[in-house]
């Protein structure tokens, strides 16, 4: 049966598209089927895995606004195993035209309810807030990976975040749970990065991925080219990272 | 009459918060007297500052739900000139609250208004999203500074954010307008800072601020110890940016 992850994190920038993307391309390497769902307005998870937000074709916003069947919003990409349904301008939106909705925090969870069955992963691309959209993400899901940046800001908002996944966990999804925390752009030559490595760790004992995410020009540099970072530049520090994540998300079921 | 300026970018991580407290602090510093107004949930600004978004005290939550008077909410920092109006976790639920009120998009405005006539300055961080709290704060301001980081992602979403700031100036705040776009994170080290560079100069000309702010180590190190960077590290690439995009910004008024 397939695993669905919401990839979530309401502070900006963290890598969550990033982790996604690249997390997405190298468990297809390996050989699973991968679906990528693009839940952020802006788009940049369908860029980067080297779609066009504007061109024709079914998007998220059909699949959850205009309820088209979640088989004709998939897309295909140039890697083998790995597809995805993207984003679109529009769904900016979509949070205004979801709150009327009877069941609105569910809509996501209905649409995608088919995919799991066809697919080994469907992983969600959540946008940097605790609105409808993420809600909906949380509530389709079973598991959530949330990216943690090597900042300071990075531990501000965790707290919100997990009380926020509790809310679902207790209300509305029972079967929700934290798969891991990845700590991503890591820069080995400032204390800050080191002192936020050790600080997670203290605080989310056993819940923190061995794989730590370097920062790595090659990563920002690869979505201008619309490809994931293990095509891009597959020997690079950034492309060996989201291998070896891959592997641990892999092995790393139901840890409850 | 004191100037209203919104921070604004519903890219996550581009430098909103450290723009409005840097900026702020090097406009303080100057002998301007300024509010930082903390518009997010996430509270960043407050901490950045030098304030505890858990501490007693009135905040921005208090201001726009309650409608506790701007002038209760206020609090001093530990520089001259610098004041603000912190924020609150609770303010992730305002949305919501602010959704069912009337003119539900001008009650920022309405709640500071009375402070134009007492500062040089009122400086509103945002969310990074296009929600409610985002845009009571471009009902709020006559002026938008959008910071830009040097990565391919930030080209994306400049077209959508664009856009909603000239609906808001058609339908509710004509006097509404970019005063710029400033470039953060820049690493002379990469290509791809450089390309962001020309494309946003090309893109953009004439609003784009001369001023580029460098990824610098000690701007992401002030945070933690709760001092805007012309505190913490006084001759630093960071502190100087800031002091010259405070130049700026000071001397471009009314640039239409
Ligand atoms: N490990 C890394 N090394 C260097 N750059 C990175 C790394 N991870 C992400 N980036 C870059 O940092 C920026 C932020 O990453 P990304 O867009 O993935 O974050 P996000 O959490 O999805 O942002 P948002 O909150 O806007 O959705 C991007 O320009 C990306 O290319
Ligand atoms: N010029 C810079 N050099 C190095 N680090 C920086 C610079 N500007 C900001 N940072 C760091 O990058 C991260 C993102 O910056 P910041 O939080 O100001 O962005 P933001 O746009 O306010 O994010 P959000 O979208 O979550 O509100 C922070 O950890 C900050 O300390
Ligand atoms: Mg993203
Ligand atoms: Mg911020």
């Amino acid at each position: 049966l397939g695993r669905r992850i919401a990839i979530a994190n309401q502070k900006g920038g963290v890598g969550k598209t990033t982790t996604v993307v690249n997390l997405g391309a190298a468990l297809a390497e390996m050989g699973r089927e991968v679906v990528v769902v693009d839940l952020d307005p802006q788009a940049n998870a369908t860029t980067a895995i080297g779609l066009d937000p504007r061109s024709p074709g079914n998007t998220v916003y059909d699949m959850l606004v205009q309820k088209v069947p979640v088989r004709e919003c998939l897309s295909i990409t140039e890697q083998e195993h790995l597809c995805c349904i993207p984003s679109h301008l529009d769904l900016a939106g979509a949070e205004v035209e979801l709150v009327s909705m009877l069941a609105r925090e569910s809509q996501l969870s209905t649409a995608l309810e088919s995919l799991t069955h066809l697919y080994d992963y469907v992983l969600i691309d959540c946008p940097p807030s605790l609105g409808l959209l993420t809600i909906n993400a949380l509530v389709a899901v079973t598991e959530v990976i949330t990216p943690i940046q090597c900042e300071y800001f990075a531990l501000e908002g965790l707290g919100a975040l997990i009380q926020n996944v509790n809310l679902v966990k207790q209300r509305v999804n029972p079967s929700l749970d934290f798969t891991g925390f990845v700590l991503t752009m890591f820069d080995p030559r400032t204390n800050l990065s080191t002192q936020v490595v050790n600080e997670v760790r203290n605080h989310l004992a056993g819940k923190v991925f061995n794989t730590i995410v370097p920062r790595s020009v090659r990563l920002s540099e690869a979505p201008s080219f619309g490809q994931p970072i293990g095509v891009y530049s597959p020997t690079s520090r950034g492309a060996i990272a989201y291998r070896d994540l891959a592997l641990e998300v892999d092995q790393r079921y139901d840890t409850t």
